[in-house]
């Protein structure tokens, strides 16, 4: 599955 | 990057560097609750877990860094610092830690993406932040002093989480991977502690009274 978008925020 | 992001990662920084400059100018932290310094502190700690092992672009290390520096400085000044920690009303900040850390690591270990060590930290922390200011906002009630720095801190606070959620809406409609439902879950809640303190901000501003908040 498409990994989660926020793992680059902080 | 979208400009919602940069802007709430910039009204975060802001709101640590306005209290850094407060605690380290008046040497005093009358109003700061330490409870909610050290949950961000932890915060950060469990968040951040990845600084050394993935690298997403200067940046992202950079403020990770500078947050992570600001609010151990923080704690350190309200804990150890010779005059500041006079200043300190450890009688009003008397917010349990346990009873937030707790529910939020039972929470994580329950409901999370992934059974790892890093993603359930990550997890922990997504759900520390949106509650780590309840002692902070228990405190101005209780002391109902609210000095202009404490209310523009909290209130910059309450803005970055709110431009994060206009940022995950952006990226919902923008990007192809999609924005957990975790976190939007945390962060709404995280925004939604804020609003009764945005409504007695705004009214204080608005009639140019002192802030009060009821008792």
């Amino acid at each position: 599955d498409e990994q989660p978008v926020t793992k680059d925020e902080l | 990057m979208n400009i919602f992001r940069l802007a709430g990662d910039m009204t975060h920084l802001v709101s640590v560097l306005v209290l850094l400059l407060k605690i380290h100018t008046i040497k005093s932290c009358a109003g700061i609750s330490l409870k909610t310094q050290e949950l961000y502190a932890l915060v950060f700690t469990t968040r951040y877990l990845d600084l050394f092992t993935d690298y997403i672009s200067l940046y992202n290390t950079v403020m990770k860094l500078i947050f992570l520096g600001s609010s151990f400085s923080i704690v350190w000044y309200i804990r150890r610092h010779k005059i500041v920690r006079r200043s300190y009303d450890k009688d009003q900040d008397t917010f349990r830690h346990y009873f937030i850390v707790l529910p939020c690591l039972v929470l994580a270990l329950l409901i999370h993406h992934k059974f790892t060590f890093k993603e359930v930290m990550w997890t922990f922390s997504l759900y520390l932040e949106a509650v780590a200011i309840l002692p902070q906002l228990v405190l101005l009630q209780r002391t109902r002093n609210i000095d202009n720095l404490t209310g523009q801190y909290v209130f910059l606070l309450g803005a970055y989480r709110a431009l994060y959620i206009l940022n995950w809406i952006y990226r919902h409609y923008t990007e192809p991977h999609y924005v957990h439902w975790i976190t939007w879950i945390a962060g709404i809640v995280q925004t939604l502690l804020y609003a009764d303190f945005f409504y007695y901000y705004f009214q204080s501003w608005k009639n140019n009274v002192k802030l009060q908040l009821p008792a």
